[in-house]
C-alpha cells in the first residue's frame, strides 16, 4: 500500500544521502 | 532546491536533494581529485533499498484498479533499478580507480564518478517521480468521493416523504465525513499553505450548508401534499444549497489538482 511505498521511499532516500554524504566528505578531506 | 508538493515528498527527497547538489558542486569544481573511499557496502545498501521499493511498487501496480498507476509507476521503478545498476558500475570502475599509484585520475575514476553523480540524480529523480505518481493517484482517489457525494446530492430531488429523507441523510453523512477527513488529512501534508486555505474554507462551507440542505428536504417533506408558497420556498432552498454545495465540491477537486507552485490559480 501506500505507506508501505513511502517508508521504503525514505528508507532509500536515507541510503542514497549516507553514500552521497560519504562521498562528499571524502572530496572535502 | 525544488519546491516540494507535499510535506511526505518533502521530507524524503529534500536531504537527498541537498547532498546530491552539494556533491555535484565538488565535482564540477574538481575538487573531488582523490581516491574514493571503498564504496560496495553503502551502494549495496543503496541496491537493496531499490530492490525492497520496487517490489512494493510492484505489488501495487498488482493490487490496484486504477489504470493510470498501472501505467505510470514502470517508468519510475525502471529509472530507479537503472540508476542503481549505475552507482554499482560505478563502484567497480572505481575500485580500478583505487589501485592507481600516481596523483593523476585513471579513465576509470573519471567515469566512475560521472555514474556515481548520474546514479545519485537518477535515483533521486526516480525516486521523486515515484512519489509523485502515487501523490497523484490520493488525488484521483478523493477526487472520486468528492465525485460521489456531489452526485448523490441529485438524490436530494426525489425525497418526498420522511423515510426517504432518512435515507438520504444516512446515505449522505458517511460520504461527506469520508471527504472532510481525507481533506483534513491532506491540509496536513500539503506544502502550498495558499491551497490548504482554500481547501479548508470550501470544506467547511459544505459542512455548513448541509444542515441548511437538510432542513429545505424537511420543509419540502411537511408541504408535499399542499402545493403553495411554502413548498414553493422549500423547492427554492433545496436547489440553493444542492448547488452551493456541488459548486463548492466542485471547486474543491479543482484546488486538490493544483500543483505547489500554482499559486495565481487559488483565487
Amino acid at each position: 500500500n501506500a505507506a508501505e511505498m513511502v517508508k521504503q521511499a525514505r528508507v532509500l532516500g536515507q541510503a542514497t544521502s549516507d553514500l552521497v554524504n560519504m562521498l562528499k566528505l571524502e572530496a572535502e578531506t | 532546491m525544488p519546491v516540494f508538493h507535499t510535506k511526505t515528498i518533502q521530507m524524503i527527497l529534500e536531504p537527498v536533494a541537498e547532498q546530491v547538489s552539494t556533491l555535484v558542486l565538488i565535482h564540477e569544481q574538481g575538487k573531488d581529485g582523490n581516491q574514493m573511499p571503498d564504496l560496495i557496502n553503502p551502494i549495496l545498501t543503496v541496491k537493496a533499498a531499490v530492490s525492497n521499493l520496487v517490489k512494493v511498487g510492484k505489488d501495487q501496480i498488482k493490487d490496484t484498479k486504477d489504470e493510470i498507476l498501472k501505467l505510470d509507476t514502470p517508468p519510475a521503478l525502471e529509472k530507479v533499478e537503472t540508476s542503481a545498476d549505475m552507482l554499482v558500475q560505478a563502484s567497480q570502475l572505481l575500485s580500478i580507480d583505487q589501485k592507481r599509484e600516481t596523483a593523476e585520475m585513471t579513465p576509470e575514476g573519471m567515469e566512475g564518478r560521472k555514474k556515481l553523480i548520474a546514479g545519485s540524480r537518477g535515483i533521486l529523480q526516480g525516486t521523486s517521480d515515484l512519489l509523485l505518481v502515487f501523490d497523484e493517484a490520493e488525488v484521483r482517489r478523493i477526487c472520486k468521493v468528492c465525485r460521489n457525494v456531489r452526485d448523490y446530492l441529485n438524490q436530494s430531488s426525489i425525497v418526498a416523504g420522511m423515510e426517504d429523507l432518512v435515507v438520504f441523510v444516512k446515505s449522505l453523512t458517511p460520504g461527506t465525513t469520508t471527504l472532510a477527513r481525507m481533506i483534513g488529512d491532506r491540509c496536513k501534508d500539503l506544502t502550498n499553505q495558499n491551497h490548504v486555505a482554500a481547501l479548508t474554507e470550501e470544506m467547511d462551507q459544505v459542512k455548513a450548508y448541509i444542515p441548511g440542505l437538510i432542513s429545505s428536504l424537511k420543509a419540502f417533506v411537511q408541504t408535499v401534499d399542499k402545493p403553495g408558497k411554502a413548498q414553493e420556498a422549500a423547492i427554492g432552498n433545496r436547489e440553493y444549497y444542492t448547488t452551493q454545495i456541488s459548486e463548492r465540491i466542485t471547486e474543491i477537486i479543482r484546488l486538490l489538482q493544483l500543483v505547489s507552485t500554482d499559486d495565481a490559480n487559488t483565487d
